[in-house]
């Protein structure tokens, strides 16, 4: 049944490659450069990281579309660490009221 | 209620903003709900600064002192309403403009207010109340975990997990009927999100995210802000 099977793609390869252009195109939409050759293969790293990470968020939010954003060069780390910023732990302020109940009928 | 609501089409957000490489998201939750309540208290629509905020506000936990907003090392919109309230309110933008840096020194002017807080209070986890409120007094300062808006393009987001550890503050601008769930194969009501990543990202800077589970944690910490009527 083996050689009834065959490989009419590519395999790793194209993959790569198309991941390659990915990278570049995400490069020139976002205006993204680095600093050296070490620092564009750590980020080309990331970026495939970060392209199935948009695959498994497509699979888990699939009425959302979940793709290559500005962010797709960072690590999750790097992106909670410059990009969000909420400090949760924080406790109200003695000024801050409990917001009355408002009607919601008619 | 409306089953449809959007204060954007009723002139109360100001365009979407960036960041920038600094966690001051709090700072732009915060201005969005301000800038929302100040268009209700007076009918003009005014940008305010969320440098202001990152430079000058170090309102600390009442119980926790060290624990306070800190600029680009992040904050959050409560002790933010407090320190506004404190100060006696919030410059304009173009007055303040934003840097997304936290190294200057506090340049608030108080001549120069251009919207005061008098008075700011946490609404329950209950969605209708949330609503009610987004309807009557404007905008909402909201937290919500971010996971899945660091690859989110567009659409209703409606992850079947998603964690409520809150880590990101946004603005809660609205509310539609009817973001259609393939999967689920049902209309989703979802909530309008203002972002401050810019409006390359998302919708044009906004993010949709369904309603009816406290999804991401959107409905656990979210606080309406009234603005100071001037004659």
């Amino acid at each position: 049944s083996d050689s009834l099977i065959r490989q009419v793609v590519g395999g790793a390869d194209d993959l790569l490659g198309a991941e390659h252009r990915h990278f570049e195109l995400f490069k020139r939409r976002y205006g993204k450069s680095y600093g050296s050759q070490e620092e564009h293969e750590h980020r080309f790293k990331v970026f495939r990281r970060n392209l199935r990470r948009a695959q498994r968020h497509q699979k888990m939010d699939p009425s959302a579309t979940h793709g290559v954003t500005q962010f797709s060069d960072l690590t999750p780390s790097e992106f909670r660490k410059s990009f969000l910023g909420l400090r949760s732990r924080l406790r109200l302020p003695s000024d801050a009221n409990t917001a009355p109940i408002l009607p919601t009928e008619d | 209620l409306p089953a449809d609501f959007d204060w954007r089409e009723h002139g109360a957000v100001t365009a979407v903003k960036n960041q920038g490489s600094c966690g001051s998201c709090w700072s732009f939750s915060t201005t969005g709900a301000l800038e929302g309540a100040n268009f209700l208290a007076t009918g003009k629509l005014v940008s305010l600064s969320e440098q202001q905020l990152v430079d000058c506000d170090h309102e600390c936990d009442p119980e926790e002192p060290g624990s306070c907003d800190s600029g680009c090392s992040g904050g959050l919109m409560n002790s933010a309403f407090e320190y506004t309230l404190k100060a006696g309110g919030l410059m304009r933008e173009e007055d303040y403009p934003y840097t997304g840096t936290d190294r200057a020194t506090c340049k608030f002017d108080k001549s120069k207010i251009a919207a005061s807080v008098s008075n700011f209070s946490v609404i329950s986890l209950d969605e209708d109340q949330i609503a009610a409120n987004l309807v009557k007094n404007g905008p909402l300062a909201v937290a919500i975990n971010a996971v899945f808006m660091q690859t989110y393009v567009g659409g209703v987001s409606c992850p079947y997990i998603c964690s409520k550890r809150l880590d990101h503050g946004v603005l809660l601008v609205g509310y539609g009927s009817s973001g259609y769930a393939p999967v689920r194969m049902k209309e989703k009501p979802y909530w309008i999100i203002k972002n401050s990543w810019g409006e390359n990202w998302g919708e044009s800077g906004f993010y949709k995210i369904c309603r009816g589970r406290n999804i991401c944690g959107v409905d656990s910490m979210v606080s309406t802000v009234a603005a100071v009527q001037t004659s």
